[in-house]
């Protein structure tokens, strides 16, 4: 899933 | 939520609470980048601008929260509160070499052309240069207090736990973040020279000190 446009990670 | 990337929170936690916690209880700044803090706490502002748009979870929310208001708390202890003890005369990286060329790399290579988007890649970029300021200070007064490097240490396993998490995540998620892992990757590079001077030397009871 490249392009993370929801970005779960700290 | 793997365990890697669990512990690599948990380390970039435990990283700021030495620095705080060192400040605080020595009433003394001696040593630390106010510059490379700065733009700690800009990287975290810039980042988590998705707390008034997203909601993940509530762990994910509430160590945002810690991040941003430790990261305004050391600011405001090095740049006021202790302001006296701030050695601001070894502290003379240029950030605007910092600032400038991820700005730019954000508005360039980015997942989706929108403020909060560049402003998220931009914290990204800029994360995985931030400690030079420090790493500078420590070459230009060729040593670090052992406190100092502890926080150096844990701030470094933050990142390179996050290396295993991706792997992790693309293995078995097949999830991947192409601009996370190669700024991530860079950032750990960074780390790489300290890492071995930590394990040789202050491991070994010797306070951190560069040869002249």
């Amino acid at each position: 899933e490249p392009g993370a446009s929801k970005h779960d990670e700290l | 939520m793997n365990i890697f990337r669990f512990l690599g929170d948990l380390s970039h936690l435990i990283a700021i609470v030495i620095l705080l916690l060192k400040i605080w209880k020595s009433r003394s700044c001696a040593g630390i980048s106010g510059k490379s803090q700065a733009l700690f706490a800009v990287v975290f502002t810039t980042r988590y601008l998705d707390l008034f748009t997203n909601f993940i979870s509530f762990y994910n929310t509430g160590m945002k929260v810690v991040y941003i208001a430790c990261s305004y708390a050391m600011v405001w202890m090095i740049y006021s509160k202790f302001k006296a003890t701030y050695d601001g005369n070894h502290d003379t990286f240029r950030v605007e070499f910092l600032v400038a060329p991820t700005a730019i790399l954000a508005f360039l290579v980015n997942h989706d052309f929108t403020p909060l988007e560049i402003l998220w890649t931009f914290s990204i970029y800029l994360e995985s240069v931030a400690i030079l300021p420090q790493l500078f200070m420590v070459s230009k007064t060729g040593e670090a207090e052992t406190i100092t490097s502890h926080y150096l240490f844990a701030l470094g396993v933050y990142r390179t736990l996050y290396l295993f998490n991706w792997i992790w995540r693309y293995q078995f998620e097949g999830f991947f973040d192409l601009i996370a892992i190669v700024a991530g990757l860079v950032q750990t590079i960074l780390y790489c020279d300290f890492f071995y001077l930590y394990i040789t030397k202050v491991l070994k009871g010797k306070k951190l000190s560069l040869p002249a």
